[in-house]
């Protein structure tokens, strides 16, 4: 069975690309198939990976009820790694659908039949930094959600906002089975009180459901993207690829069937 | 004449609330009235200011047609720094307006009144990570808009999305008067190379619009959110508070009457 996580937190630049791409990377590396689908028209994930932004090339014309999710599904460079892109129409997508019935649904209505023949063990969507109808729509698709938190104060404050979230889309039926996967925390500055301070009281309010694993502040993850690579590729000795891979080691201990 | 200023760009993280906030008080501290209006449901500046969300006390209530904006000025702890906060509902508005006809022009006609009688030399709105609709309404409000851009690859690539809408605005005859204040570059990293090739292809695309000051990474700004303090009152004599400074003596020069 496909697990879909979705990777949302309103707060703007916390890590979530950086995160699903990387820890996505990671995964196909120990033989993993994952899809990544970007749901954020900035499109930072496709160009993470080296592709280009094209029209008519991302979730949007399926969206609109124009042809399949399957067809959109692309290679990237890494083996098991393959990729939905982003494009700047993507963007309008959040008037289109908002005027439809059943706007929470629409990703997931084609999102199910890339799932019944898919040959992924995880799909990962990488949602853009607000509670808008493009992330609801992939929160509703989801099974889970991971949460990457920067460990600075103003990102701590905005947790509240997507905890209440799930919370609406289980009891209002609209994703009654979404979980939080967990809590990563992100550019982990190891000089500074404030992270440690931040650390601690995220751990306080969501106690084992936060990774133990944090990804250190590494300028070679802040590189990497220029050149199209995900960490593996890019620098793979680094301290990031190092953070990344135990990321994936520990997602995968979590993920285990009991 | 009161001049409106946006402070927005939709990549998240680059510094729009902190450059808001921190330019507004250290124009403050030079005597310039200021009202600084948190259009963020995140209510990140209403925080970095030491005040607290309440219900009812944002622009929601009066966006729709609910009592004035004028009712919803508060004071701060600095002497000519004035507030409207933000509130958690303020998430509801983008679907609320949405429906309405001039859905782009609700804010600027609330704000209008509030220009009238106001006794501010700016007016500073801090928008969401979004394109969306209080991102629109804000930049249809402005007379002019400032970018912050994070010295970081990924930030760069989300620059012609921002510069294309205000093109859009201007040509839809929504906001013609709309136009570019300036580019602010934030967490500006002297230790790496990455930072020093952002600026440089920043400033090939946008030339003097880029302000000569930027901002130095400087953990002592991101501190300062956590006491509810600007950086003024935090920590006075950081590099953050010098680089603020010099920005407002910047924005003055470049405001000043020809
Ligand atoms: N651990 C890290 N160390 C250093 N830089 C990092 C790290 N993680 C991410 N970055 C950089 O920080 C910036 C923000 O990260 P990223 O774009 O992944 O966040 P995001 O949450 O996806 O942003 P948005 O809210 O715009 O979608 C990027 O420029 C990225 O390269
Ligand atoms: N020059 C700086 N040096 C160090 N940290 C900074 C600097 N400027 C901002 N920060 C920190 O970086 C984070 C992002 O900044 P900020 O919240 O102002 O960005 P934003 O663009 O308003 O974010 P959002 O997109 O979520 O609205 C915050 O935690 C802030 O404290
Ligand atoms: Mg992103
Ligand atoms: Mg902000």
């Amino acid at each position: 069975d496909t697990r879909v996580i979705a990777f949302a937190n309103q707060k703007g630049g916390v890590g979530k690309t950086t995160t699903a791409v990387n820890l996505a990377a990671c995964l196909a590396e120990r033989g993993r198939n994952i899809l990544l689908i970007d749901l954020d028209p900035q499109a930072n994930a496709t160009s993470a990976l080296g592709v280009e932004k094209q029209q008519d090339h991302s979730v949007y014309q399926p969206l609109l009820g124009n042809g399949s999710l399957q067809d959109q599904i692309i290679h990237t460079t890494l083996k098991h790694l393959d990729l939905i892109p982003s494009e700047l129409d993507l963007a309008g997508a959040e008037v289109d659908i908002a005027r439809s019935e059943r706007y929470l649904h629409c990703f997931r209505e084609i999102l199910l039949p890339l799932l019944d023949h898919a040959p992924y063990d995880y799909v990962f969507l990488d949602c853009p930094p607000s509670l808008g109808i493009l992330t609801c729509n992939g929160l509703t698709a989801a099974h889970a959600l991971m949460i990457p938190v920067q460990c600075e104060y103003l990102a701590l404050e905005g947790l509240s906002m997507i905890t209440r979230l799930i919370r609406q889309l289980n009891t209002s039926g609209a994703n009654p089975g979404l979980e939080l996967d967990g809590i990563v925390m992100t550019m982990f500055d190891t000089r500074t009180n404030l992270a440690s301070q931040v650390l601690e009281e995220v751990k306080k309010h969501f106690g084992d459901r936060v990774y133990e694993t944090y990804i250190p502040r590494s300028v070679r993850l802040s590189e990497a993207p220029s050149y199209g690579q995900a960490i593996t590729l890019y620098d793979s000795r680094c301290t990031g690829a190092q953070a990344y891979r135990a990321l994936a080691r520990e997602f995968i201990r979590r993920h285990k069937p009991d």
